[in-house]
């Protein structure tokens, strides 16, 4: 879910 | 997604309607800044540019479509609708939009997680939201008036970047490496932003009297 991405955010 | 997250996009939502419900059926968007807007209206363009192609989850796919389509009618109504763009207070909104744009460009170029133009532009989605609440609070300063909807909308934005803030702290203590400084900066630093409205809203709340921020 991690490793550099928070694009599963808004 | 745990219940911080939740509660943040829930409450971000109910920002948008509260504001739509506003302009759509009192027809005025006195005390609005078009700035603000049209800045969110970047804000989510430039974020979900992958919205077709990065499929996270069907959730994630609607939201991202009413937060697109909400951002850009609102600022059709502000600037198009013949009744709304009357109430629009266009003397008192002069923020420039570029004062705070170009900034978050130059900072978006530099300081990133990777030099693709999705990141980048992701990046700087980032940056150009944790500021583009700016010409709204000059803007609520300057009106010495500062009607209802609008005071509820401008305290569910800041609340969702509270919630939003929790929900990071959450998921770093349950999941693996989940470490992201440049979203977190930025977020704290939106959030720090609504500190002043927050203190004056509680305020207003507890002594039951009209919100005013001083001058």
């Amino acid at each position: 879910t991690s490793n550099g991405s928070t694009k599963d955010e808004l | 997604m745990n219940i911080f997250r939740l509660a943040g996009d829930m409450t971000h939502l109910a920002s948008v309607l509260v504001l739509l419900l506003k302009i759509h059926t009192i027809k005025s968007c006195a005390g609005i800044s078009l700035k603000t807007q049209e800045l969110y209206a970047l804000v989510f363009a430039s974020r979900y540019l992958d919205i077709f192609t990065h499929y996270v989850s069907f959730y994630n796919t609607v939201m991202k479509l009413i937060f697109l389509g909400s951002a850009f009618s609102i600022v059709w109504y502000i600037r198009r609708h013949k009744l709304v763009r009357r109430s629009y207070d266009k003397d008192h909104d002069t923020f420039r939009h570029y004062f705070i744009v170009l900034p978050c460009l130059i900072l978006a170029l530099l300081i990133h997680e990777k030099f693709t133009f999705r990141v980048v532009m992701w990046t700087f989605s980032l940056y150009l939201e944790a500021v583009a609440i700016l010409p709204q609070l000059v803007l609520l300063q300057r009106t010495r008036n500062i009607d209802n909807l609008t005071g509820q909308y401008v305290f569910l934005l800041g609340a969702y970047r509270a919630l939003y803030i929790l929900n990071w702290v959450y998921r770093y203590f349950t999941e693996p490496h989940y470490v992201h400084w440049i979203t977190w900066i930025s977020g704290l630093i939106q959030t720090l932003l609504y500190a002043d409205f927050f203190y004056y809203y509680f305020q207003s709340w507890k002594n039951n009297v009209k919100l005013e921020l001083p001058a």
